[in-house]
Formats: C-alpha cells, structure tokens, sequence
C-alpha cells in the first residue's frame, strides 16, 4: 500500500457515498446513467471471482463494500426511484462494449483461464463503463453540481492509480500492462469532464457544455 | 518483484 493507491481506493469509496447522497437526498436518479451504473455492477462482480481468496481484510472489506453498494444503486434506480429515471436520455449502446471488451479479454491476458479472463474482461470494461454517463452529459449538456462531484471522485480515483503505477514500478518493479494501458485509456476519457468541472464548477457556476 | 497474476489492487 502507499498514498497514492490508498488515496484513489478513498476517493473511489467517496464517489460511491457521493452518488448516494445524490439520489437519497433529492430522491431521483435523474442525470445518473443506469447503464454506466449496471456495467460498474458488471465490473465488480466478475473482477472479485477470487473474493474468497485472502489478500487483506482491507482487499475483502473493500471488495464486499463494492459489490454490494453497486448492486445497491442498481435497486435504487430500477425500483425504489424508477419513475425519476429517464430512459429516453440514457440511449448509448452497451451490447458493444460488452461485446468488444469480452473479445479482447479473450485475445489480449495473462492466462487463458475462466477466472483470468473474466477479471481482464473486467478491466477492459470499468475503462469504458463511464461512456454511457458521459455520452448523457453530452446530450443533456448540463448536470446537478453533485453529480459533477461524483464524477470528479471517480475520475480522480483513477488518475491517482496512474501515480500509484509509477510509484510501484519505481519501489516494487511491479508491471502490469493490462491494467496500465485499460487505466491510462479510462483516466483520458475524463480530460474534457476535467476541464470544465475545473473552469465551471470550482468557479461556483453550474456545470454547463459550452 | 510482485507478479501481476496475483490481482492485489482493487
């Protein structure tokens, strides 16, 4: 463990407890992507196979907190706060990624064994899961401040793990280039979200696409 | 050096 990794997992519990307080507190999933969320679900599910597999109890702990409250937001939005979600907002097409990442776990891994493939399928996915709430940002073109700052803590907690990478590369000689190239991938993807949460949001205006 | 195989970060 070091700063930068322990700092990333934080801001990633932080994100999660952001999201929850979004939709607890103005009691609607509107703005949120159910598709993105169902893919994290995804993510989390076929990334802790080896759950049963001792690590630490911070890794267990971590990993039961992640399934769970993913499964959880998926309740909330398909049950407990259904009438709030939009459909018709929530259109980008996950069959594909699904699909594409599946077919490059298979070809590009470490071992071909069910479990190894899954969690490198796993991998390929959390970098493009964001896609379906970036692509409704797009389209909406505007978002609750709150939502800004969940996506923020997301897209921070990977960004520290590129840190993270240099730091162990440096201390531990530790490679790992699956989940180099997915991290470097997912951390790209939020430049332009970076961009205006800093020039709008941190400024106190509203989150708005020029 | 750690293996990448044995899957300790989140």
């Amino acid at each position: 463990m070091n700063f930068f990794r322990l700092t990333a997992d934080l801001m990633h519990l932080l994100s999660i407890f952001v999201l929850l307080l979004k939709i607890q507190k103005t009691r609607s999933c509107s703005g949120i992507s159910f598709k993105t969320q169902l893919l994290y679900a995804v993510v989390f599910v076929t990334r802790y196979l080896d759950l049963l597999k001792w690590i630490s109890l911070y890794n267990t702990l971590m990993k039961i907190f992640f399934i769970a409250s993913s499964i959880y937001i998926l309740y909330l939005m398909k049950i407990k706060f259904r009438a709030t979600y939009d459909p018709s907002q929530d259109t980008f097409r996950i069959e594909f990624l699904l699909g594409a990442c599946l077919l490059l776990a298979l070809v590009f891994n470490y071992t071909f064994t069910f479990i190894e493939v899954l969690w490198t399928f796993s991998i390929y996915l959390e970098a493009v899961a964001i896609l379906p709430q970036l692509f409704m940002l797009s389209r909406t073109g505007e978002a609750e401040t709150i939502t800004t700052h969940y996506l923020f803590a997301l897209g921070a907690y990977r960004g520290l793990y590129l840190l993270n990478w240099i730091w162990r590369f440096y201390t531990e000689h530790h490679i790992d280039w699956i989940v180099w190239v997915a991290g470097a991938i997912q951390t790209a993807l939020y430049s332009d979200f970076f961009y205006i949460y800093y020039k709008k949001v941190l400024h106190g205006q509203k989150f708005e696409l020029p | 050096s750690s293996s990448p195989k044995t899957h300790d970060e989140l």
